[in-house]
């Protein structure tokens, strides 16, 4: 474990963390892509299969229940929770997420580290979630001015990558035979997918305007 | 290629 990686695991803990307190505090989904949190879910589910066989240790195993959890229950929040459902802008999510599950499934039949089950399963949860936040950042460009909590949510959720990037760096910097071309490559193509967001996030804050996407 | 390392990133 090193700063990055830490950091980097805290900030997407902090990201779902606003998404929840967002949902929980405003009783609304509005703005928030459930298509992506959809994807989010699988992601989580296709990459910590080995949660039971696996151990890595304390932490590890926590982590993968607390992000597999507050993703599943979010998804549960959105469609089943009679006041927050009522706020989800479903005629504005209208991106064909199910594309991006097909194509990271092919991908991962083709690159893969090893041609187990295991493996390619994981290798599909990276390729996922690289395009995972697809739905929601065509959402925000759809929905105008973007509330507070939202922007946060997305802010944290892109930075978390770009934090593991860095990790990538150091470990292949200190660790000898250190290789995870599949995962950097793929982290690096999801953080790239944050950059205008993040171009726009920056000038909201330094002008202190709402964050607002241009269509 | 390279064996399939021990999965120890989130």
């Amino acid at each position: 474990m090193n700063i990055f990686r830490f950091a980097g695991d805290m900030t997407h803990l902090i990201s779902i963390l606003v998404l929840l307190l967002k949902i929980y505090a405003t009783k609304s989904c509005s703005g928030i892509s459930r298509k992506t949190q959809e994807l989010y879910a699988l992601v989580f589910l296709a990459r910590y299969v080995d949660i039971f066989t696996e151990f890595i240790s304390v932490y590890n195993t926590i982590m993968k229940i607390v992000f597999i959890a507050s993703t599943l229950a979010i998804v549960w929040c959105m469609r089943g929770h009679r006041v927050v459902r009522r706020s989800y802008d479903k005629e504005l999510d209208t991106f064909r997420h199910y594309f991006l599950i097909a194509a990271s499934l092919v991908l991962a039949l083709l690159v893969h580290e090893k041609f187990t089950f295991q493996e390619i399963l994981w290798a599909f949860s990276i390729y996922l979630e690289a395009v995972a936040i697809l739905p929601q950042l065509v959402l925000l460009q759809r929905s105008g001015n973007v509330d507070n909590l939202t922007g946060q949510y997305v802010f944290f959720l892109g930075a978390y990558r770009g934090l593991y990037i860095l990790n990538w760096i150091y470990r292949y910097f200190t660790e000898p035979h250190f290789s995870r071309w599949i995962a950097c490559v793929s982290g690096l193509v999801q953080t790239a997918l944050y950059a205008d967001f993040f171009y726009y996030y920056f000038l909201s804050w330094k002008n202190n305007a709402k964050l607002k996407l241009p269509a | 290629g390279p064996s399939s390392y021990p999965k120890d990133e989130l």
